[in-house]
């Protein structure tokens, strides 16, 4: 049985919210560690990762693994019908057909119950490897978040290159071009590792839709190697993450 | 364009 406690909708909401627009269908893995999800969107071009310890939950208990199918959308509309303020338990049986949703207000005066369909998602899953980047960027996501939205005005290909001077993110397009470099801070707000430099490029689109992640966390990860995805990451109250990785464009 | 990359060539199936 599965039953896991959060103090707060919001977070949940926040969760729905940076995986929804990227995936429509996913599996939560549960098990007495915590919960996992990885899927990939459906072009296969990027994929997400999800994971919450078990301290990211007031109360957490999962006798025996248990896979929920879950329709993110459905999700989705349960959770925008709660404040965020409430708290929320996720329930299921060990063998489950659904997922029961408990919100409960701060006052405890009001209590709503839901139930969820769980689907049967025959989902590959993918083995990433532990992989050395060459740079590891670490900057406000808000200001990430500003930057996708600025490059995809002028392209939807968005140039990366990071080197020891600083990151650069460029767009070209019909529009013109747009360059925003970011160089490292003293008061460590933006942090630059770079073992060597890296130019690649990616699709802007994906870069924006991972984006949505922006209220997880303050802060955003991102880090670049040869012939490898990028990986975007953003954590999760200390407990927990969720990573986006993206299959870099290559010239034909 | 460059073209884009298929993200699962990169990593096994489990």
């Amino acid at each position: 049985m599965l039953e896991a406690r959060l103090g707060e909708t919001q977070l949940l909401k926040k969760i729905v919210d940076a995986l929804k627009e990227i995936i429509s269908l996913s599996t939560l893995d549960c098990s007495e560690t915590g919960m996992q999800l990885q899927s990939m969107d459906n072009s296969h071009v990027s994929l997400v990762s999800l994971s919450l310890q078990t301290g990211c939950f007031e109360k957490y208990r999962c006798d025996r693994n248990v896979s929920l199918g879950l329709d993110l959308k459905s999700l989705s509309k349960v959770v925008k019908s709660a404040s965020g303020d409430d708290s929320v338990t996720l329930s299921a049986a060990d063998k489950a057909d659904k997922l029961l949703l408990s919100f409960e207000s701060d006052n405890k005066s009001r209590t709503a119950d839901y139930e969820l369909k769980l689907l049967n998602l025959d989902q590959d899953h993918l083995g990433i490897p532990d992989t050395n980047y060459a740079c590891t960027v670490q900057m406000p996501s808000s200001e990430f978040a500003r930057i996708c939205r600025d490059m995809s005005m002028f392209s939807e290909t968005v140039v990366i290159s990071c080197t020891k001077q600083g990151i650069k993110f460029s767009a070209n397009g019909d529009l013109g071009s747009a360059n925003i470099k970011l160089a490292e801070t003293s008061k460590g707000d933006i942090t630059i590792d770079v073992e060597e430099p890296i130019t690649q490029s990616f699709a802007g689109r994906y870069l924006n839709t991972f984006t949505r992640a922006t209220p997880l966390s303050d802060r955003v990860k991102i880090c670049l190697a040869p012939e490898v995805p990028l990986l975007v990451e953003y954590s999760i109250e200390d407990y927990g993450y969720i990573r986006y990785y993206l299959a870099p464009k290559v010239d034909d | 364009e460059p073209l884009q990359n298929d993200l699962a060539e990169y990593y096994d199936k489990l």
